[in-house]
């Protein structure tokens, strides 16, 4: 039985992809099975592992083709223990098609029930939104990560996901938990983030992570070259960031 | 008859709401009169102009609900000459009433070819994707500016933003044009933002605006407290960026 974590959050640009990447490479580097799903259209996890062709497989089919198999849609990142489904949602008809057929939000989990068994964790990156592949995420996860830039508009944001979060959970997914709030790119000179950092703690005590992803431009750069961070420089501040998220997800929920 | 203009992009947090807000705002101390609708169901534009309370008229009228005339939906910014209309897409249910009830394009583009046509400028901020509500400004634009990060995941994005422009102006909106690429949140410490930003020139030549909007700290700070950057310090580089980007569209496009 996996534990499914979902990165989520209606604001963009605020770390989803990042940290759904660096996340899955440290707990498969820790030994763990991990798959990673890739539900925005953008199809930015293909990019941070520098998969040049696009893929003829993927999320497409799994939300609306029962008839093809996950082993035919998953992809392994060589030798890492990491699976990954690639998002295939080309085309304007392509998300049309897409929005007609799964009309319901628990297309995904009925695939992840039946067939993602052999993992530990399966991780699924969302788009900027509350749409239908977004909440498909949310109804299919046990725990849901919610990256926050520490900026006046992404915190703004994040009030108005919580209630839509709440919606989700009476409505879909009553089991629905939130894993907790992840400060990401945190600057230190900068007198805003670190009030705002501060506030967080202050109000919402430990559904903060203690963890807190700096701003780094090693993050940026093994983006750019399109490797995780920990592949890129195990030892850089971001890679050890995301390896101590890791340990931090594994001791408050007792994965082990 | 007023020259439409949508911020675009599928990538998140690039800037598309503090460009469509501060243009706005140039245009408006420059003596035009300005319409700003937020098409995000994230409502930013609201916090970026400080309104504490939530609209109760405003998008979701405008777009399902054509016997509540534009007048009765817009707010002004004292004495600025800028009107706007707030997004009051509140909820989960919310959305999925609006998807369902505008399932052709073209609903804003209805309203607004016969309210709006009292103002110089449309100004039209989406969210960060290619769903119903981006595709609505889309086709109701005579123009589309896409707010650019020199971030490698943002470049990849665009290319697959371009396809689906291709392919809503074949289906939709012949007459849309790319008035250009916005570089924002440029820091020229950065090689990386150095590198991507000579890239987009050599490649894009003059598709790309001539006037670059720096990293700035005064523009998260105006953000922060509910101001347009013009507003908060009109002397400063985020605010002589943005009176800059107005002068070069009216000089592009002959607005004036
Ligand atoms: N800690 C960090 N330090 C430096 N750069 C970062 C960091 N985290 C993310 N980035 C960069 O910031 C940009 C935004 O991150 P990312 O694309 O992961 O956000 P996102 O929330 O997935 O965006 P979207 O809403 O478009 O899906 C990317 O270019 C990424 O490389
Ligand atoms: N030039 C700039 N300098 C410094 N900070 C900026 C600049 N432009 C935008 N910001 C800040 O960066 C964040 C992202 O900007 P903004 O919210 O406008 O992007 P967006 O594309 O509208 O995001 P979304 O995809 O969530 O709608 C905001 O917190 C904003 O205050
Ligand atoms: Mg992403
Ligand atoms: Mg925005």
């Amino acid at each position: 039985m996996p534990s499914t974590i979902a990165f989520s959050s209606q604001k963009g640009g605020v770390g989803k992809t990042t940290s759904a990447v660096n996340l899955a490479m440290a707990f498969a580097v820790g030994g763990y099975r991990v798959l990673l799903i890739d539900l925005d259209p953008q199809g930015s996890v293909r990019y941070s592992f520098g998969i040049k062709e696009a893929a003829e497989r993927g999320t497409h089919q799994l939300l609306t083709d029962p008839s093809v198999p996950l082993r035919d849609l998953r992809m392994s990142a060589d030798g890492q223990g990491l699976d990954y489904v690639l998002s295939n949602i080309d085309t304007l008809k392509h998300e049309r098609e897409l929005a007609e057929k799964i009309g319901d939000l628990t297309s995904l989990k009925r695939r992840l029930d039946e067939e993602a068994q052999d993992y530990d964790f399966v991780l699924l990156d969302s788009p900027p939104s509350t749409g239908i592949l977004a909440l498909n995420a949310m109804t299919a996860a046990d725990y849901v990560i919610l990256p926050l830039q520490c900026e006046s508009l992404a915190i703004k944001s994040l009030k108005r996901f919580l209630h839509s979060f709440r919606e989700l959970q009476m409505t879909h997914n009553p089991d629905l938990r939130i894993a907790g709030i992840l400060m990401t790119m945190y600057n230190r000179r900068l007198a805003v983030h670190r009030k705002i950092c501060r506030q967080m703690y202050e109000t919402l005590f430990d559904s903060v992570f203690s963890t807190i992803i700096p701003q780094a431009k090693e993050i940026a750069e093994a983006s750019a070259i399109g490797q995780s961070v920990i592949t890129y420089n195990v030892n850089s501040i971001g890679a050890t960031a995301y390896i101590r998220l890791a340990k931090e997800m594994l001791d408050r929920f007792g994965f082990r």
